[in-house]
């Protein structure tokens, strides 16, 4: 088990680098386990550095830092143990366009291996989608959905 | 492996009959707050055969079924249906597409089909388990999943990584 | 006390609901006590009632109505205890756009008898203040601030 | 009472010193992320006397104090000074305007002052208790705020109320 555990936990923390430098377009960010690391039960710490600033621990940093962080991990996770398709509602929430823009294009890359179904709000990322469905509520409480071209949303779609 | 087509009928605000039809690359789902975007991924959750209400949004299994609104009456029966392309044989059955379908009823109870036989609900979490789409494999990022995952503790994180393994 | 919570709490009551049929544009909401409803320590339910929508428990909302109900209970905790000024940080982030307007509007109109400082990236928010600061960060880690008009805000901001 | 003036010198990213100049009605602050923004109401917190590391985002105390980054060496102290405007009296001190100081070190000790005269923490939030502006009274909403109101259980929402009381 704890050799099992220690070759996936190699794996995604490499991963997890990978992702991070990708997704913050620079900077760094590592996995460390919590002392005693060689014990099945110790933790697993995040240490993220940001482009331009010094290595912290993930709670220093800011919101969409450590949204895109959280991102980084959970990308990270995929890569170790892959699934055939992927739904994503609203990850992108927190970032904001330069953030949004490397993240859309890491999740282009992506695709061409997994399918991906993102829930998003931001232009970005819709911006990239092969297929566009907009879902709407009338006041009948039914939702609706229609496909759409990108030139069907409104210019200042966030 | 990949989702080719979702259908849904009396699922949550879906009370009328609806079909998504998916690429094999990336699809967006885009609209206003409460119009039905979360409650598609959560269609896509209950047919895999969710029972967890908290993964869900609801209290009670029928709350899944559309419960009326102001100007419509609320419906006896959800239904959703997931139509995969299996051409790759990532799911160990000999068809190279697969439908896996979900009812529910207000009494609380689920029927489920594959391939339109009646099958049990431990029929699909097998033949899921077995393709990596089962429930703890991340395959469905939740709209919470960012603040879960930085709200976890040190320990708490070993569990990913050990679920992984 | 509990005479003193009572009355805080129908005011709270009372606002809350004001506010939650101001920020949606319709649709009614309500504070209620569990049972038993005299006790010390019965705590408080929120239903709410999006336009169109049936009434129903706060869990069951979507992540942008659930948020806008938040604020509106914030909102109904304000005025019932007036502070001078208010910092909002992000608190408009999961609003699509029709719910960030009348949510910006109300405070527009708030903004006449409190002070409001207000981190967004929502356009609709930013049309409405008075003064406009931008924040940016350089490469050595630095944060500057810039006074800004409308006009300097990229089109597509969110 | 309205804020007049925020200064920040050495305080998290604010390395060099920044005047913000605020107006009665609506103050809005954008930019990308990690810049600063909620660093500035971070700050707003501190020198109005926040003890709280979990409310700062810190760890340590001087966690506030500028760490440096690749290009820059850390420094020695953060210095915030707020100004407000009194004149309609509702802090009960006899200026029309008032500054409000705090200076931290890497020692961990904090200075503050009110009007340039040295005091200790508990006048300055004697002072802010009497003008509505104690920690609790929401007047800064972080940017978990919004998570943190709606995780409560019911018995926690009473508690919102009671301090509103
Ligand atoms: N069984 C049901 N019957 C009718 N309406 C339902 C049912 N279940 C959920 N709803 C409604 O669905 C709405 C939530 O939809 P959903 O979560 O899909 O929104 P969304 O598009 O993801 O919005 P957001 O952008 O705010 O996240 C809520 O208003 C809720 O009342
Ligand atoms: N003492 C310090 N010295 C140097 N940098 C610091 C210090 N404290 C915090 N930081 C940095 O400040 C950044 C966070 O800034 P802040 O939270 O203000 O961002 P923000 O503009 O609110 O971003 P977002 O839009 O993502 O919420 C982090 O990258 C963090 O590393
Ligand atoms: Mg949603
Ligand atoms: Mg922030």
């Amino acid at each position: 088990i704890s050799a099992g555990f220690t070759t996936t936990y190699d794996l995604v923390a490499t991963q997890f680098a990978h992702y991070f430098t990708l997704f913050f377009g620079g900077g760094d960010a590592r996995l460390e386990l919590t002392p005693p690391e060689d014990a099945a039960t110790s933790g697993i710490e995040i240490m993220a550095r940001p482009p331009g600033k010094r290595l912290q621990s993930l709670a220093l940093l800011s919101g969409g830092e450590r949204a895109l962080t959280a991102v980084a991990l959970l990308f990270a996770l995929l890569k170790v143990r892959p699934v055939p398709f992927v739904v994503l509602d609203e990850v992108d929430a927190a970032l904001d366009e330069a953030n949004v823009g490397r993240f859309a294009d890491a999740l282009r890359e992506l695709a061409s291996g997994t399918q991906f179904v993102v829930v998003t709000h931001n232009r970005r990322t819709i911006e990239r989608a092969d297929t566009i469905y907009g879902v709407t509520m009338a006041e009948d409480g039914v939702s609706r959905l229609l496909s759409l071209r990108l030139s069907d949303l409104p210019p200042d779609l966030n | 492996m990949h989702l080719r087509r979702l259908e849904m009928q009396g699922f949550k605000t879906f009370a009328t009959r609806t079909v998504l039809e998916f690429t094999p690359g990336m699809t967006a789902i885009v609209g206003p707050n409460g119009s039905g975007k979360s409650n598609t991924a959560d269609a896509i959750r209950w047919v895999l055969g969710e029972q967890n209400n908290r993964n869900l949004r609801t209290k009670r299994s029928e709350d899944v079924i559309f419960a009326g609104s102001t100007k419509r009456s609320s419906l006896g029966m959800a239904e959703v249906t997931l139509v995969l392309d299996n051409s790759g044989g990532w799911l160990p059955i000999d068809f190279s597409e697969v439908s896996i379908s979900r009812r529910g009823y207000r009494s609380g109870e689920s029927e489920y089909l594959i391939n339109n036989t009646r099958v049990r609900l431990r029929d699909v979490l097998d033949l899921l388990l077995k393709a990596n789409v089962a429930q703890d494999s991340y395959a469905i990022m939740g709209q919470n999943m960012i603040e879960a995952v930085l709200a976890l503790k040190p320990e708490e994180r070993r569990v990913l990584i050990e679920e992984a393994a």
